[in-house]
């Protein structure tokens, strides 16, 4: 019931898709979302058994239809027999129980009846048939249990215990209990929150979960009473975790930085602003954690005792060499204090400080598939549950600016093409989750 | 015709159904679900 109610408030991507002639990212460039592997083999001009919708019989009947166009998740879908005719297309989400491999219906003993409008077009329909699949793909006979298998294949459930960024103060870490998980997505109560609804969602890929034992072990500030902090040296110390304690084999292996290179305090650098995910900020080295942990501060920020300094690992995408957005045409935002434009040379000189090693940064750019004006479902990072309507705006090397329609640029976020944050079109709709529309400007008179 | 790109496609014998009768055709299906 609840996913039918979710269903009813989806927003219609079908029309937004057709209205605005954007592309859908395909589904092969999320890595972390169902059947993202074997999405490759999905394509335009397959064909599926679907419900028949254009028929006036009480009884559920079912007809062939082609994939028209993609869109994430989202398949325009054309009976067969329509020819040219688009009337009848339909949008559908492929992951949908009720979209089958051609065969379902011969096997699960259902009719497959010819819609009405085109009921009387050929006088052999087993003549047309032939001639129209033979030779054409359809869906894995597995695909729907691959899906199912997708969505329910996590290793985090409800009651987990684990470290997670404190959304008030994010140079800490604090305690939480994992409440909800959709679709890998964890809906976390901090485990001292005072106050009804200090909760916090991230995905559970996301850099800013960690184990229980992390921050003690890395050196990370951590709220949290003492007694936790005791427990926590012998979990880390003699792996005696608790059943529900999300232990460090749940999250994804760090890489190591390139050998004989290491970040110092002091190292200058250009880094995405925690605070404020459209600026690409001048930013500093301010403690060296373990583990290749950093924390970094942005120049010039005024926030009081390095409050707003952030923990990035040192291979995270998210940080970059000294002149990364000059090379790529972005705007740097400069510290606050400013006078004239800003030159890195004179400002390492007056600052008499270094640029971080170039080759600290030496970072692949997988084959990640996103392209200027894709649509896709991204998570306000500002407000993280929300999964919003959004395109890519810009895409430099592996780091892609993700606008949300009808929102003004200043909204945009900078995030790595990996992020687990990012979904294909049609994701919300198959895990029960509202989508946020486009923001509908209203006019002024 | 066999998509090039991809071995993993598999032919396949698949059977309809339609008032008219139950026949078969040849389909490519992926083979990832075995």
């Amino acid at each position: 019931g609840n996913t039918k109610q979710n269903m009813i408030r989806s927003f219609d991507w079908g029309s937004y898709i057709l209205g605005s002639h954007a592309e859908g990212s395909p589904v092969a460039c999320f890595k972390h979302v169902p059947v993202s592997d074997c999405w490759e083999n999905i394509s335009i001009g397959m064909k599926v058994e679907v419900q028949n919708l254009d028929c006036d019989l009480t009884n559920t009947v079912y007809w062939i239809a082609t994939v028209m166009k993609l869109a994430g998740y989202k398949a325009l879908l054309r009976y067969e027999g329509f020819g040219s005719d688009g009337q009848k297309d339909f949008w559908i989400n492929l992951c949908h129980k009720d979209v089958h491999p051609v065969g379902w219906c011969a096997t699960s003993g259902k009719p497959l009846v010819p819609p009405k409008t085109i009921q009387h077009k050929y006088a052999d329909w087993k003549d047309y048939l032939v001639k129209r699949l033979t030779g054409s793909r359809t869906l894995p006979i597995h695909f729907y249990s691959k899906v199912q298998e997708g969505i329910s294949n996590h290793r985090f459930v409800k009651s987990t215990h684990v470290e997670v960024v404190n959304r008030m103060c994010v140079s800490s870490m604090r305690v939480a209990t994992v409440e909800e998980v959709i679709g890998g997505r964890l809906r976390l109560k901090y485990d001292d929150a005072k106050e009804e609804g200090d909760e916090f969602w991230c995905h559970m890929r996301s850099a800013l979960l960690h184990p229980v034992g992390w921050s003690l072990q890395v050196g990370h500030k951590l709220h949290a009473p003492q007694e936790y902090r005791s427990q926590c040296l012998s979990k880390t110390t003699m792996q005696k975790y608790d059943v529900m304690d999300a232990t460090p084999d749940m999250f994804p292996q760090m890489k190591n930085p390139p050998e004989g290179y290491k970040f110092q305090v002091g190292m200058k650098l250009e880094a995405i602003d925690p605070l404020n995910l459209s600026a690409i900020c001048v930013a500093s080295v301010m403690k060296v954690l373990k583990n290749n942990y950093l924390m970094i501060g942005i120049d010039g920020s005024i926030a009081q005792n390095g409050s707003d300094w952030f923990c990035y690992h040192a291979t995270s995408p998210c940080i970059f060499p000294v002149g990364f957005c000059e090379v790529n045409g972005l705007i740097l935002t400069p510290p606050r204090e400013t006078k004239g434009s800003f030159k890195w040379f004179d400002y390492l000189k007056q600052t008499r400080s270094v640029a971080a090693p170039v080759k600290l940064f030496d970072k692949e750019i997988p084959k990640h598939g996103f392209k200027p004006g894709m649509k896709l479902e991204a998570v306000d990072l500002m407000e993280p549950r929300l999964i919003c309507v959004a395109t890519v705006a810009k895409v430099v090397g592996r780091l892609l600016r993700i606008h949300f329609d009808g929102w003004e640029s200043e909204y945009d976020q900078w995030v790595d093409c990996e992020s687990p944050d990012l979904y294909p079109i049609g994701w919300c709709e198959l895990m029960g989750y509202p989508v946020e529309g486009p923001r509908l400007k209203t006019e002024v008179p | 015709h066999m998509p090039s790109s991809n071995k993993k496609w598999e032919q396949k014998q698949v059977q309809i159904k339609t008032l008219e009768g139950e026949f078969s055709v040849t389909m490519w299906a992926s083979g990832d679900d075995k």
